[in-house]
């Protein structure tokens, strides 16, 4: 039913191949999951990619479209996705506007706001995670460190998200957290389209919370109950949270709305930071410019 | 959950799951008389007349029915062994509802229920997030990692890919909380919770039912729990999607409860907002001049009367309660026929397993016999 | 269905299993909350 063509990328756990199925010569993904290098069996991310997927449907999240097994590996067809966010973000040549940005990010918010109604953590949102369709729509990919949210004495690792794209209290080591960590994910890359370059980018975790503290201030007791409780808190070194107007000149020509949003985003404390409804119903999204038309985006 | 994979592939009528289990078992059936044959062709002359009795007589195809009665037997085993390895109550109810699914696209007389049973469980250790490297977990269940990784990709497939499950212990939660809300300072507090604890068991044991094909997960709940308390239960349950006369019928003094008293209030303030708002309109359009000057006056005050209507209708919405789409009795008629499925079910005794096995044994190797 | 077939009440609950967690600081700090708890297991129930 399905050709594989050439070789498009290769992972820890997979391989991928651009591909044609027969019956209407549409274009798709083939991730072959390699089976002998995991030693237990099926391999984690496999497993999490292929249960997630088949519970997630909706506009801005890859389409699982068929799962085959073949000469004992284990085949996933996605829909063929050309193009992500980072390489948009990097290439300077691509002009993009205010309008792109806040189209780009409303499919964003949308398709992990579909994660987390479906009580589906991803735990791995960065730019190059947020694949484009040839029609330019957004969609959330990569399911491999995805979780369904814990029961509540459930202990959950902290290694997971991409460094930079990593919450505090990821950074932290806590072990009871919630879809906030995805929402932190979303709010630094929002501030990565506006910069275009990376926001929070730390060379190794230690520095990460460095990074991350002197730009956004270091979270007191006051603002975040109980944060004192993190063993590695009382090493930190303590900067002030960063002033409107700092903020202003630091994210130029953005709206005050966009601000906020982001600030919402990027809130400290986890059980403060905004959900996914309210980043989507915040005003920004109803304030001009308009979102673009995602077929309209350069 | 309709759009969840165990509704989509998991879900069927009571007819629709026997003739699927009659079509998996009839492929093996031919399957197992081809062999059979083949071995007897091979045989030649070197087989006895009496030999040949004996094997027709001791290598017979298992029937539907005998093949559930393993399934159900060694189901019960994965329950077990899943305790017995100390696993979360949500990893063993995987495990039951992987290899009760895998058989009802296998027979086991193509894969032996005991090459099966920790397979199972590991692929469910998995999938549930409670990974136990491959190694510690055969030393722990006293297997062998070939054994175990043997058959892993065949019982994925066989899953058809869906590892996501909705057991039906986490509506158990949330009724245990929305029946406090509804019967606020009506319910005695410790009693719920000894009641919780029991119906959590009780929902193990409907997983090994075919309850589970045939209802929806909250549905299950309700059945357990309605038979640990029915009239706690039909109580909660007319208050929250029983019509309000039918509530006052049925019990006599409608339950009033601070929920509903504050929620009555709330009607009753909403119902004296819209008269206000209405008439304010009606003042402001004659102090504003002629309704001319208003276009659409008729429809603007029409609108006003709809909303009123409209606010109205939702303040008859009884309290406590949301838009209510169900239906009672429906849900009623579901719930008990969940609950004598549940009961109904049928212990298989390690004798009758026994000699379904043996069948099965003689069906795969008829040189021993 | 739009209308969700619950509402959350937090102080109607007595809940045992969820309330001492609240005032766990290391589940504070993590940024745990019942009512997300209460959302998931009231969605199970009635969807």
């Amino acid at each position: 039913s399905y050709s594989k063509e050439n070789k498009v990328g290769e992972g820890t756990y997979a391989v991928v191949y651009l591909g044609t199925r027969q019956s209407d010569s549409k274009k798709i993904a083939i991730k072959e999951i390699k089976t002998s290098e995991f030693k237990d069996g099926l391999d984690m991310s496999a497993i999490r990619e292929v249960k997630y997927l088949q519970e997630l449907e909706h506009p801005n999240v890859i389409r699982l479209m068929d799962i085959f097994m073949a000469y004992n590996n284990l085949n996933l067809v996605l829909e063929f996705l050309p193009s992500d966010l980072e390489v948009v973000i990097k290439d300077k040549s691509v002009l993009f506007t205010q309008a792109d940005i806040k189209s780009w990010l409303l499919m964003t918010l949308r398709g992990v706001h579909h994660c987390h109604r479906n009580f589906v953590l991803h735990r791995d949102l960065k730019p190059n995670n947020l694949l484009i369709s040839p029609e330019g729509i957004i969609k959330v990919a990569d399911f491999g460190l995805a979780r369904a949210v814990p029961n509540p004495r459930e202990i959950l690792t902290s290694n997971v998200v991409t460094r930079w794209y990593r919450a505090p209290e990821l950074l932290f080591g806590a072990k009871h957290y919630t879809y906030a960590v995805d929402v932190w994910s979303v709010g630094v890359i929002f501030a990565e389209m506006l910069l275009r370059v990376p926001y929070l980018p730390g060379k190794d975790d230690v520095d990460q919370m460095e990074v991350t503290f002197r730009a956004l201030g270091t979270p007191t007791e006051k603002d975040w109950p109980s944060v004192s409780m993190f063993p590695s808190y009382n090493k930190l070194q303590i900067y002030p949270p960063p002033s409107r107007d700092e903020l202003r000149n630091r994210f130029i020509a953005v709206s005050s709305s966009a601000l906020n949003l982001m600030c919402g985003m990027l809130e400290m404390n986890p059980g403060n930071r905004w959900s996914t409804v309210q980043c989507l119903e915040s005003a920004y999204f109803k304030e001009l410019p308009s979102p673009s038309n995602p077929a309209d985006i350069n | 959950y309709r759009h969840s994979s165990q509704y989509r592939h998991w879900s069927y009528t009571v007819g629709h799951l026997r003739e699927k289990r009659i079509e998996t078992n009839l492929k093996a059936v031919k399957l197992i008389q081809a062999k059979l044959q083949k071995f007897i062709d091979e045989q030649g002359d070197n087989i006895s007349q009496s030999e040949l009795q004996t094997l027709k007589s001791k290598a017979v195809p298992l029937t539907m029915e005998e093949e559930l009665k393993l399934v159900n037997f060694y189901t019960k085993k994965v329950q077990v062994i899943g305790k017995h390895l100390n696993l979360p109550t949500e990893v063993i109810a995987t495990s039951i509802t992987f290899f009760r699914r895998f058989y009802l696209e296998e027979s086991v007389m193509k894969y032996d229920p005991k090459e099966l049973v920790h397979t199972t469980i590991f692929l469910a250790c998995k999938a549930e997030n409670y990974f136990i490297g491959v190694d510690s977990f055969a030393k722990k269940a006293k297997s062998t990692k070939d054994e175990i990784l043997k058959y892993e990709f065949k019982l994925l497939e066989s899953l058809k890919f869906t590892l996501l499950n909705h057991h039906p212990y986490k509506p158990l939660h949330g009724f245990f909380l929305d029946i406090q809300q509804m019967l606020y300072g009506k319910v005695d507090l410790k009693y719920m919770g000894k009641m919780y604890d029991k119906c959590r068991r009780k929902i193990t044991e409907a997983l090994l039912t075919d309850a589970v094909y045939h209802f929806t997960p909250p549905q299950i709940t309700l059945a357990v729990l309605i038979d640990e308390d029915e009239l706690l239960v039909t109580r909660y349950l007319q208050m929250k999607f029983g019509k309000p006369e039918e509530t006052v019928e049925e019990t006599g003094t409608e339950i009033v409860t601070p929920a509903k008293e504050n929620a009555q209030k709330e009607k009753q303030e909403v119902k004296q907002e819209v008269k206000q708002e209405v008439k304010q309109e009606g003042e402001k359009s004659e102090q504003n001049g002629k309704p001319e000057d208003h276009p659409n006056t008729e429809k603007e005050e029409e609108g006003a009367e709809t909303k009123q209507e409209e606010e109205e209708e939702e303040a008859e919405v009884p309290d406590g309660k949301d838009e209510n789409t169900i239906e009672l009795d429906k849900l009623m008629e579901q719930i008990m026929a969940c609950k004598e499925m549940i009961a109904s079910m049928s212990v298989v005794s390690t004798q009758d397993a026994k000699l379904i096995y043996a069948k099965n044994y003689y069906c795969q190797y008829p040189d021993i016999v | 269905d739009v209308e969700k077939r619950y509402s959350i009440n937090p102080d109607h609950y007595n809940d045992p299993f969820i309330k001492d967690l609240e005032s766990n600081r290391e589940y504070l700090a993590s940024g745990f909350r019942t009512d997300y708890v209460y959302d998931r297991v009231l969605t199970e129930a009635f969807m």
